[in-house]
């Protein structure tokens, strides 16, 4: 089973 | 004073229709280089990243940097009344609480004037890091937007593996499974008919077809689309504008759990 994960983990508040 | 004007109306009716289905609200910001916009949805799963350039405009200024809150349904509304063939011109004063769109007919036959509110919206920008992709793709936007429409009856995601061969689209699910394979093009008439395949390293990644779906609204802006993909990292689908721009859409992969 495969999850969804969230941009924010790729990405960081700038 | 900020003023942007567009010829063909109907470029900033596709841009709304590419990011409406993701999107309720944005910030538009301007400045001197152009109008920027960038904005996750609500889940914090894709990206949209739109940029279009000031020297793309048939009129731009922008005398200080703008951002401009817009509700993306009331600007549909009233670029919905502009004609196909109308010229659309945007202005805002500085510090201005609305937006005013004219749209005019050839020959100035007709004039419309409209006024929006604008929106004090959070903003929430992500720094994108540089990366050097894997795998590029490059195919024609209506067979994306095709393989896309197609692979989403059989699952909820689709499997996008990429080799030097060529790109595999495959999906799984109740009813059965699909696989759409495209092999490089040797050589086509068209550029825009082409599938090309810039490769360092093959690349596998699972998304969610609820978003590529999304995305394919783009396709009436641009004959191409481009598939930027790496290992464990957010896929990229980019349309050009022609001269004005793109839009980019970032797409966080499903994971194994």
């Amino acid at each position: 089973k495969r999850k969804q994960v969230s941009l924010l983990n790729f990405f960081k508040k700038s | 004073m900020f003023e942007a004007r567009l010829v063909q109306s109907a470029i900033l009716k596709k841009v709304l229709e590419a990011i409406k289905d993701l999107l309720t609200e944005a910030t538009f910001d301007c400045s001197d280089s152009g109008i920027q916009l960038q904005a996750m949805d609500n889940a914090h799963v894709s990206l949209v990243s739109l940029n279009l350039r000031s020297d793309g405009f048939d009129k731009y200024r922008c005398d200080r940097n703008l951002s401009m809150g817009m509700n993306l349904g009331n600007m549909t509304k009233i670029m919905k009344c502009a004609g196909a063939e109308d010229t659309v011109t945007m202005k805002a004063q500085d510090n201005a609480d609305v937006v005013a769109f004219m749209f005019e007919s050839k020959n100035q036959e007709k004039v419309s004037d409209y006024e929006m509110k604008l929106m004090n919206l959070d903003q929430e920008h992500l720094g994108i890091p540089e990366t050097d992709y894997s795998c590029i793709v490059k195919m024609p936007s209506q067979e994306f937007a095709r393989i896309c429409r197609d692979l989403s009856q059989f699952g909820e995601s689709m499997a996008i593996s990429c080799t030097k061969e060529g790109v595999k689209f495959s999906s799984a699910g109740d009813i059965g499974s699909a696989n759409i394979k495209l092999a490089q093009t040797a050589n086509v008439d068209a550029e825009e008919e082409a599938v090309v395949i810039e490769m360092q390293e093959p690349v596998s990644l699972t998304f969610a077809c609820r978003y590529l779906n999304s995305f394919t609204k783009a396709t009436p802006l641009s004959a191409q689309v481009q598939l930027s993909m790496s290992a464990d990292v957010p896929l990229v689908v980019e349309y050009k504008i022609g001269e004005l721009g793109h839009i980019r859409y970032y797409l966080a992969p499903k994971i194994e759990d």
